[in-house]
């Protein structure tokens, strides 16, 4: 495609289209939309971030990320749609205007590029990063279980070969390691949002342990709103809750990590399916999925900008 | 690459704590190349798991035994992913 209005958004792509989407995107919208390559995978890919801002440099930042499992492929074909509709909407819908002229967002589309590119030649199952494991065959960690808070609990595993393997150490993997320093160099995030699938849940800290955490009352009331807004327009139902508490202990998670790096507005979006098709949902159901996800967006993001801290 | 021609995908539903202990069991067993979609830890939350062909009849065998409910979610995963394949190169032509 020529221009990003060309881009098919009702069909999976591969990394390269991605990429070529995202230059494709920064070029037709200069004074809005920057990529920024915050490291390198294992095996050396760029780790892309589209950054949308309308201002100052310094200004408070949202954080959303989608393919961090692999195989999840309609987290990054949602969200590819969302960078669209940002640079669509921002001038014309008044509520994103308004977020977007006191807060920047920062969009990472495919967060593992080598496992990503790993589904589409060699496996489509395939779930983790591509590291080699010394001392083992099995290659791969789960970049979902190899954040500081709550590393090595029992919501993960120590065997490689396990899909929940934690990796050889805290943020081992370059995958991890970039947005935990982009995070802590920008130092002024105040919501992060990362993107799974699947079970159609919205969750937020804790997944460690069952404990509380601080703001959880807040975070259970939003979470409703959200899922409220995004059950309005197809009627997908979501359950929504602590990690720990609605689908299981997960240990060494994003957004346990994020929450204790003091960004409050901290949650995991697990997306469609419900239970007919899993990884392999339909390429149809890319735009619904992603039309009903950004209504959910859209509430925590403007929450979040009536309620900076 | 990796094909999956007779793998499917069972969605199990559980009666109690004892179901999931049996099937943190089932997982443990390497040989049966396991892939937990949804993972066993409440009793309220339906497991999803992707079976190799070659382990259907062993994994099939020891929910019967246990009388644990499951359905079959996917029939054949290839098939599917055969279908996203041919969507993706339709696409491509059309574009």
């Amino acid at each position: 495609p020529r221009t990003t209005d060309d881009y098919d958004y009702t069909n999976y792509h591969t990394l390269s289209e991605i990429n070529s989407f995202m230059d494709m995107l920064v070029q037709e919208n200069p004074s809005l939309v920057s990529k920024i390559v915050i490291g390198k995978s294992y095996e050396g890919r760029d780790l892309n971030v589209l950054k949308f801002s309308t201002g100052d440099t310094k200004r408070p930042g949202i954080w959303i990320d989608t393919g961090i499992h692999a195989r999840e492929w309609i987290t990054p074909a949602s969200g590819t749609w969302f960078a669209k509709k940002i640079v669509t909407d921002y001038g014309r819908d008044p509520v994103l205007t308004a977020i977007l002229d006191k807060i920047d967002i920062f969009l990472e589309l495919v967060t593992n590029p080598d496992g990503y590119e790993y589904t589409h030649t060699s496996n489509r199952m395939w779930r983790k990063t591509r590291r080699i494991n010394s001392g083992s065959s099995c290659i791969g960690v789960d970049p979902n279980r190899n954040w500081g808070t709550g590393y090595g609990g029992a919501g993960s595993s120590s065997n490689p070969c396990s899909e929940t393997y934690r990796g050889p150490s805290v943020y081992s993997e370059p995958e991890v390691k970039a947005i935990v320093d982009f995070t802590k160099s920008h130092g002024n995030l105040k919501a992060f949002l990362t993107i799974h699938s699947y079970s159609q849940m919205l969750l937020y800290p804790y997944g460690d342990t069952g404990a509380l955490c601080v703001d959880d009352a807040e975070l259970d009331e939003l979470a409703l709103k959200a899922t409220t807004a995004l059950e309005s327009l197809y009627g997908t139902k979501y359950t929504y809750g602590s990690t720990f508490k609605t689908i299981y202990q997960a240990s060494g998670v994003t957004t346990d990590w994020a929450y204790d790096e003091g960004i409050k507005y901290s949650y995991t979006f697990e997306l469609r399916d419900n239970g007919r098709y899993g990884f392999i949902l339909p390429a149809n159901q890319i735009i619904p999925t992603a039309q009903e996800t950004w209504l959910a967006l859209m509430v925590i993001m403007e929450h979040t900008k009536n309620n900076l801290y | 690459k990796e094909t999956f021609e007779g793998h499917q995908v069972l969605r199990i539903t559980l009666k109690d704590e004892l179901e999931i202990s049996l099937l943190k069991e089932l997982s443990e067993q390497e040989d049966l190349q396991l892939d937990f979609w949804r993972q066993p830890f409440y009793v309220e939350l339906p497991v999803d798991v992707r079976v190799p062909f070659h382990s259907l009849q062993a994994v099939r065998a020891f929910l019967g035994y246990h009388e644990i409910h499951y359905e079959i979610m996917i029939q054949d995963v290839q098939d599917l992913l055969n279908e996203e394949q041919r969507e993706m190169m339709r696409s491509r032509i059309f574009q």
